[in-house]
């Protein structure tokens, strides 16, 4: 058991800092943020914890009660995509996940999920930004019929249209 | 493998049989209005999975049925202004045999998945009238349990739910506690 | 004690619909949303609790755990602009409160603001979205001066632009 | 009456002195990037009305304070990644002389209110060595009591806070539990 679980822990704690860089890199920050686990007892992992630490990009470290909403949706998206890279799992479901993300930050998911997305990672995601569901495949409609009282759906494959400018 | 479709029988505000398909497509967005329903879509893909009704905003899994009308029982505590609604909605009688008619069907959801070598699996759970719920593969009931192995060796790990984040959720990933965290990754391992 | 609570339940009870109509008419739904509050112990409001109420626009009755996002976030906005109006605060600070609504209801969240903001009621509001912020009187815009490794502010008053078309 | 704008002096991601005015305006958004300080703008709102740093993401009175360095205590224990980043950062002990300068300095906030007869009141909290706070209005140093009273006279309850939303709690409002809303109403009352 412990075996399996440092198998797990070493994966994701290789992997994270690149992802955290792919997600938080801009032209005014080439490299990225950092990111990063911590075992707080090496020889028990079990009954202590892991600590997560990020230092977002042009940041001194900071604990991660200091960051702001954004920077903390980030992380957290880091981190999932970081383990989901160990067993992972044929689709991801996201329910408005750039709620508390400005612009840029949107664009940085939207980049890295066109970029990640392939026949064996689908990514099912729920948004009312459209920086982000402009860059679907596809897009499920949904409204309420009002005189039926139900859901209904309606769907519409964007690859058949030009690339917006 | 992928999720190619779903079926949704009378399951939260989707009354009557609903289909939704992903096609090829493996970037697909849920849009539309605030109360629509894009977050109950969720709960159908987390239902069908596996996941305790309890997680998907329900007090139990009887509440996860189409309800046309007016019917939550504590609502009727509410005090007089229930009854002047009553009053307003003049066909509601109508509406009631409606609904009966809809607590005769069973609620489903049906989870249309691909397998990478192609091969279909149509993964259904229904709720039955006592408020249990039954599992099927390709039309075969199944046991719980045999259910979560299927998806066990699509990687699709219901314990762990590390690839589904609720609507609000997402932070609290971030700032869990490293106890939480180190639980997180024992799931998946 | 009790008459003070009472005076405050009724004057928040009397105004809930009317806040909760104000925010959710509509084209569609002309005379909006019905919100209300009960005492779950008349007797003895203290040592029970009050029980708030809403039904969307053009929806059935719905317990507060059947809400969307959306949903829920005007109902709470609804209770929190009926329950100022008792003792007003002479400002209210909301931060990124309209994280979770689709432009139908920012729009409906500016209305209510710019048609109650005045003399004796300032809002100051934290958001990420246009449609909000550019119907403000001014704008203050902080950025990060990476330099000095600081917070800085620029300040904009919007009342000498013309209204955007 | 109104709050006309702020001073904040080391106060979270602020260094040193910032004013910002809100005029005339009845309605003022505040608006930029992720991470760049909005949230630290409203908790210098909050603190200088009396709200207790824990409530302001804070653990303590003194993180409120500007840091420029990487001096979290519990980072260093970060590991060795810490150690590598000092070298980096071979300016650093030119920073540490900057911070120590700013640690002379204190931290405060000041509100500058204007009564409905126009009179102004200077709202001062400053956060003093030892990690308590000191109030003062209009440059005459009150205890926190009088202050809260002089607050309560212009309607400012900040027992109730009803009237600040912080980050990510709206919706927490219309959900909480009946006991709680009848709280809210009592403080209110
Ligand atoms: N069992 C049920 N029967 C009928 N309608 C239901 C049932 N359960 C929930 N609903 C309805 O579903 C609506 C909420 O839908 P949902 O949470 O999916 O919205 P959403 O599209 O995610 O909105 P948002 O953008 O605000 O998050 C509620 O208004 C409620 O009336
Ligand atoms: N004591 C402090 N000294 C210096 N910087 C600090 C201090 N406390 C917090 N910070 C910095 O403030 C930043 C967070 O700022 P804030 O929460 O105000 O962002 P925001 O503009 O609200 O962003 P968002 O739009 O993501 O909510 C953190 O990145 C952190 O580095
Ligand atoms: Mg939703
Ligand atoms: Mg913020």
């Amino acid at each position: 058991r412990q075996d399996l679980f440092m198998k797990a822990f070493n994966h994701v704690s290789n992997n994270i800092d690149e992802v955290y860089k792919e997600l938080t890199q801009s032209r005014s920050s080439p490299l990225g943020g950092s990111a990063y686990l911590t075992l707080e007892d090496e020889e028990e992992p079990f009954s202590y914890g892991i600590k997560y630490h990020i230092m977002p990009p042009l940041k001194r470290f900071r604990d991660m009660e200091n960051l702001s909403g954004g920077e903390k949706t980030i992380g957290a998206l880091a981190l999932l995509f970081a383990i989901h890279s160990f067993h992972p799992s044929p689709f991801f479901v996201l329910d408005e996940v750039d709620a508390a993300l400005d612009n840029a930050n949107v664009d940085k998911i939207a980049n890295y999920i066109t970029k990640h997305r392939g026949p064996n990672f689908q990514f099912i995601v729920i948004s009312l930004k459209n920086m982000l569901f402009e860059r679907s495949d596809s897009l499920v409609g949904i409204y309420r019929d009002q005189n039926v009282n139900s859901s209904k759906i309606l769907t519409l494959d964007l690859r058949g249209y030009a690339e917006t400018v | 493998g992928k999720l190619v479709g779903l079926e949704l029988c009378n399951f939260k505000s989707y009354k009557g049989k609903t289909q939704v398909g992903f096609g090829t497509a493996a970037f697909t967005s849920i849009i539309g209005p605030n109360g629509s329903g894009k977050s109950n879509m969720m709960d159908a893909i987390s239902f069908v999975l596996g996941v305790r009704s309890n997680q998907l905003r329900s007090r139990n899994i009887k509440s996860l049925i189409y309800r046309g009308r007016i019917n939550d029982e504590d609502d009727i505590e509410g005090g007089n202004d229930m009854d002047s609604n009553d009053e307003n909605d003049i066909d509601s009688d109508n509406e009631i045999d409606n609904d009966s008619q809809n607590d005769d069907n069973q609620a489903y959801v049906i989870a249309i998945y691909e397998k990478d070598n192609k091969d279909i699996l149509n993964l259904k759970r229904s709720i039955n009238g006592n408020g249990s719920s039954s599992f099927s593969v390709n039309g075969v009931n199944v046991s719980v349990n045999q259910y979560l192995q299927i998806l066990k060796e699509e990687n699709i790990l219901i314990k762990a739910k590390n690839f589904l984040v609720f609507q609000g959720d997402v932070e609290k990933v971030a700032s869990q506690s490293p106890l939480d965290l180190t639980n997180m990754i024992e799931n998946i391992s």
